[in-house]
């Protein structure tokens, strides 16, 4: 049996959006690329905001801003240092 | 499209015809409703105009093959820039980087925001993140160095004009024929294994008889189901997708023990992946309890062809160099041209691998100049900010 460690991120699958996503009218591949830091470092968190700061968000919260992007949530691959989401499109 | 959510920093890289700079707004409103981060434009938090203040901010993208086809500020970089002007307290500085009439960069970078440096008095009850006080005098943004933060590296390789037999990988069809012979190989495998702990010895595949009772607990209902999923879901054929190219092995688990790849292969055609990859325990001190990652998208149709790779695992972090890891990647797509951009913290490695400062330099040096077996290197343009430096190199298949 296949024992992941305490450090292996964890994978959750949304369906409901997988399932059924067609990309037949994708046709420009260079990506936008947005990167914005709220404190210097992940230990260099303000005294005011959560102890996890934007990991504490849950991904359901994200939803509404990912749909003025035009995206869906695909997946999440939780660790402890790093949500990564794949998304739609 | 991408989004890694750290506790401190969001990135975001979306697609297509996304309208990626029409979400800040709302980024930072939760940033500062939901995260509780210091924020503006509101008196209550609750406000829908309260909107945290970004530390700093990057922006980037390469020139769109098809800018009138974008939608909101992104039809130019000069509306993208005006957007992110107005949004963004004090603004930024934008630039162009590489040839205006070639496969040119864009970059909007924001200085420090030096009024959110943390107080100083560090915190000491850290544990899982965060703060401790190896982390905080360990290049963590520290009570003595305002403004500093941790080490940063980012690798962005963008491919386009992909090798058309390469790119066929990534489309549905083709993908589902490799899963469907990995399943025939692997059933095959299985009723070999089944004949021989039968009969004591190994039996020749092909007298197997495929309809015994081993052969139809194979193909039982549940079995069936397990094929139709691995042939047509998305996540499942990602993952075949991402092991028969190449791409599981950039960052091979022998190596990366708890790295994690999550992939989805689009209908009829494209390719998404994230990785996770924890530090491995014996990297050095300056990588443990370090959680990094990397992110691929393919448009793989003619005409269009486009892949890019995005990292910030470290070079040589215990595994390959970063020119190794070019090279990787870039034999996975065999882009006709690709540029790379390393965008690093000032002196980020002047002393985790022991050398000393002019080593590092002459290291870093040398980085500039790699050559990438197969390609001619156009243009090489270095970027010096107030604390990143900017490698661009441009590069055309010989």
């Amino acid at each position: 049996t296949f024992s992941p460690s305490e450090g292996t991120p964890h994978l959750t699958i949304n369906h409901d959006v997988a399932a059924d996503l067609d990309s037949s009218n994708a046709f420009e591949g260079p990506e936008k690329l947005l990167e914005v830091w709220f404190a210097p470092s992940a230990a260099a968190l303000p005294a005011s905001a959560a102890p996890s700061g934007l990991k504490s968000v849950p991904a359901e919260t994200w939803v509404g801003m990912l749909d003025m992007v035009n995206c869906k949530i695909l997946s999440v691959l939780e660790s402890e240092a790093v949500d990564a989401y794949l998304l739609s499109e | 499209s991408s989004m890694f959510v750290f506790p401190h920093k969001l990135i975001l890289k979306t697609c297509g015809t996304t309208t990626l700079l029409l979400g800040l707004q709302r980024m930072l409103h939760i940033a500062a409703a939901n995260a509780g981060f210091p924020f503006r434009n509101a008196v209550s938090v609750d406000h829908v105009r309260a909107a945290a203040i970004p530390y700093r901010v990057f922006y980037s993208r390469k020139n769109f093959l098809f800018p009138d086809k974008q939608r909101g500020p992104h039809r130019s970089w000069k509306q993208e820039v005006k957007y992110l002007d107005d949004m963004i307290e004090g603004g930024g500085s934008a630039y162009m980087v590489g040839r205006m009439n070639g496969d040119h960069w864009y970059l909007y970078i924001t200085s420090p925001n030096k009024t959110l440096t943390p107080p100083l008095t560090p915190n000491l009850e850290a544990v899982n993140g965060h703060p401790t006080p190896e982390s905080m005098s360990n290049g963590g943004s520290g009570a003595n160095s305002p403004g500093a933060h941790h080490n940063d590296e980012t690798l962005e390789i963008l491919m386009t004009d992909l090798d058309p037999e390469i790119a066929k990988q990534f489309f549905l069809s083709n993908a589902s024929a490799v899963a469907t012979d990995k399943l025939a190989a692997e059933t095959q495998e299985a009723r070999r294994k089944a004949a021989v702990s039968r009969n004591g010895l190994s039996t020749p595949i092909e007298e197997v008889d495929v309809f015994d009772n081993q052969g139809a607990d194979w193909l039982s209902a549940k079995k069936l189901d397990a094929i139709e999923e691995l042939t047509t879901e998305g996540h499942a054929l990602g993952t075949v997708v991402s092991e028969s190219c190449g791409l599981s092995q950039v960052y091979p688990t022998s190596v990366y023990p708890d790295a994690r790849v999550d992939a989805y292969l689009f209908s009829p055609c494209g390719f998404s992946a994230n990785g996770v990859i924890p530090a491995p325990a014996t990297a050095h001190e300056d990588q443990h309890n370090s959680t990094h990652y990397f992110t691929v998208h393919v448009t793989p149709e003619p005409g269009f062809s486009f892949a890019s790779f995005e990292t910030n695992v470290p070079g040589r972090q215990n595994g390959k160099t970063t020119a190794e890891i070019i090279e990787h990647v870039v034999g996975i797509f065999r882009p006709g041209r690709f540029s790379v951009t390393v965008f690093e913290t000032k002196g980020r490695s002047a002393n985790p691998y022991g050398m000393g400062d002019e080593g590092f330099k002459n290291l870093a040096m040398q980085r500039l100049v790699d050559p990438v077996r197969g390609y001619r290197r156009i243009d090489r343009i270095v970027h010096d900010f107030e604390d990143y430096d900017l490698v661009f190199r441009f590069y055309e298949r010989e």
